[in-house]
């Protein structure tokens, strides 16, 4: 594993606990997009679907098993936990998320390495998380007082994907036959929508000044 | 290439 791929893995688990923290300590979830948490709790779901199958190493298990626990568990507390449900925005969340799944499915089924169930589910995964982030950006844009923990959890995600693209680049070089166009395509979707965002949060970080999107 | 060893990543 190369230095990429493992800073990207920790940003992703601080994008996770930084959201956490927000939930579970200051029991709160304002400004967080329930959509984008049950689009990834179902990214995870679809791509792990191996994981009691297939042993790469100790790290992938329990990397694997927390980013299943920790997206269903944040999807729970958005949903059921009693306080921490209250804070949640909900008539700013309306992205209709549930016109990504489909097509993203249309598409895994047709654009896969391999027609199997698992490949098929995994090329679904890649396709919807690309897109997962796009509710969570539309309800920042309509918040009017980003907290930090939102604008830090957005950023690390964004940090996250930008490191996977280095770590593909660095792979590509360094490993033969390492080529994934539906990764990386995916990938570079992905981080794109981001660009944006990051434009905003490097803005007001360098100017000292609140967060806050154009609508 | 066995595809399952693409998938070493999260």
């Amino acid at each position: 594993m190369n230095a990429f791929r493992l800073a990207g893995d920790m940003t992703h688990l601080l994008s996770v606990v930084v959201l956490l923290l927000k939930i579970h300590t200051i029991k709160s979830c304002a400004g967080i997009s329930l959509k984008t948490q049950e689009l990834y709790a179902l990214v995870f779901a679809a791509r792990y679907l191996d994981l009691f199958i297939h042993f790469i190493s100790l790290y992938n298990t329990v990397m694997k098993l927390v980013f299943l626990a920790s997206s269903f568990s944040i999807v729970w507390y958005m949903r059921r936990h009693k306080i921490v449900r209250r804070t949640y925005d909900k008539d700013h969340d309306t992205f209709r998320h549930h016109f990504l799944v489909l097509p993203c499915l249309a598409l895994a089924l047709l654009i896969n390495e391999r027609f199997t169930f698992r490949e098929v589910m995994w090329a679904f995964s890649i396709y919807l998380e690309a897109v997962a982030i796009l509710p969570q950006l539309v309800l920042l844009q309509r918040t009017r007082n980003i907290d930090n923990l939102t604008g830090q959890y957005v950023f690390f995600l964004g940090a996250y994907r930008v490191l996977y693209i280095l770590n593909w680049i660095y792979r590509y070089f360094t490993e033969p036959h390492f080529v994934h166009w539906i990764s990386w395509v995916a990938g570079i979707v992905q981080t794109l929508l981001y660009a944006d965002f990051f434009y905003y949060y490097i803005m007001s970080w360098k100017n000292n000044v609140k967060l806050e999107l154009p609508a | 290439m066995d595809s399952s060893l693409g998938h070493d990543e999260l």
